[in-house]
């Protein structure tokens, strides 16, 4: 039985895909099973990996839309226990029939993942930064939410949107959902804004704060260039030690 | 006959708020009058002048789902010649009716600034990080587009989506829609991802990437925890003086 760990914001650029990506190489890494699946149409998840979300056959797309078994649309990567399902919608029409399909049936994404959930201890689904059906049918299909909170910008107005989704999410569809965690991702740990965002996160949020916090790096802006995720071509770098304890903290709770 | 800029990216966190923004505030700096309207449910524009989305009685939300008269939802700011439309959608039911409503009426967001076009110089439209409807409404409505490219990680890939759906609105909806251009933002000019991103968009775009760039400054990413634009807080500061050089390299095409 997989937990499914739904990384979301609405706020566009605060490090979805590259938690849900680098998280999911960490799991397996440490020996664990491990699914990462690109929601988020604009094929971040494909690019983290080097495929081109488009000339792929088969994807969240078809998994959807077409109804193709699931296991159609599992891609291995270049990391043992690793696999990927990438978002291989090629433009707005496709976009729309995907949108369209979650909105008819709130369980699809669920009932899907649940075909091959027993090959996999974790799948994480990368969301796209918006609480629309995409979103919400990741909800519906999760255990529990991580929700990444930039280290240089902090609206509470803006958690509290996605509080209020997720509370409605499970009071219709998904009772067990809990927020796994929120991460503060981008941090620098020299300014004054950067220690003050992480005070407010942790008065507002207490122990829901991951002790774990992913420093700003460079290293991590450049991971899409190099195709892969970060443990595989820097291991030494303070992003990917940062990953690694990030993933050995939700892996022991 | 206000010029209408309409600023889109499907990648979020970008920098288009912070573009919409400040770059509004330099026009009116420099003495034209100027509207920035929050397109984007996330309300980015109303956190950049300290104003709460759901408290304001009308705006965007109004406008097009309830057709008041666009008049009603201007808001005065701190600055002389800026005035500014939030998004005041409060939950994800009124930004489902907001994206119905656009859908049915393609020209909706056109017709309401029409009203209003002969008090302004220029508009700004401040987009969601999605080619939704709400993106396309902005981009029939506009003369052109301004495209934020992050100076950290560029995606031809996803520009080119961004460009067939702008090609697609232009053949159907808006012949004269054109590409203002492509805004390099958080730009770090000192490593080499900065250098060789910038070489890659030139080399790709040519004389449509602007000549000024926006650096990564600390100050931009603190402008919404001061409520507002970076010009009122921080003249000096190397962004300030980039908004300003962009607004001139607009004005002065
Ligand atoms: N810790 C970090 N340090 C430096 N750059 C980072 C870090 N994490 C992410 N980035 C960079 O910031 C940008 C945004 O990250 P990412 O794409 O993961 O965010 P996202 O929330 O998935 O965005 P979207 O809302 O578009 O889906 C990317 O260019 C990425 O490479
Ligand atoms: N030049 C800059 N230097 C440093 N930080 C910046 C800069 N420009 C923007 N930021 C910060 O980066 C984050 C993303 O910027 P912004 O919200 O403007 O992007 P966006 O494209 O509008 O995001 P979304 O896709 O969510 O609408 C914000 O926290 C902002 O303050
Ligand atoms: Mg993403
Ligand atoms: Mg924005």
């Amino acid at each position: 039985m997989a937990k499914v760990i739904a990384v979301v914001s609405q706020k566009g650029g605060v490090g979805k895909t590259t938690t849900a990506v680098n998280l999911a190489a960490s799991i397996a890494a440490l020996e664990a099973r491990a699914l990462v699946v690109g929601i988020d149409p604009q094929c971040g998840v494909s690019t983290s990996f080097g495929k081109d979300g488009k000339s792929v056959s088969y994807g969240v797309y078809n998994m959807i839309y077409h109804d193709i078994p699931t296991t159609e649309a599992i891609l291995n990567t270049d990391i043992q226990f690793l696999d990927v399902i990438v978002n291989n919608t090629a433009n707005p029409e496709e976009e729309d029939q995907l949108v369209q399909a979650l909105r008819k049936d709130r369980f699809k994404l669920k009932d899907k993942l649940a075909e091959i959930d027993k090959f996999y201890d974790y799948i994480l689904l990368d969301c796209p930064p918006a609480l629309n059906s995409l979103t919400i049918s990741s909800m519906i299909a999760a255990n529990s939410l991580l929700v990444p909170v930039q280290g240089e910008f902090f609206s509470m107005d803006s958690l509290g949107k996605l509080l209020r989704a997720a509370r409605e999410v499970a009071k219709r569809y998904n009772q067990s959902l809990f927020i796994e965690g929120f991460l503060l991702t981008m941090v620098n740990y020299h300014t004054n804004l950067g220690k003050k965002i992480s005070e407010n996160l942790k008065r507002a949020m207490g122990d829901k704060v991951f002790t774990t916090s992913i420093p700003r790096t460079v290293r991590l802006a450049e991971a899409p260039l190099m195709k892969k995720p970060i443990i595989l071509f820097d291991i030494n770098s303070s992003g990917s030690k940062a990953y690694l304890s990030l993933a050995q903290e939700i892996m022991t709770k």
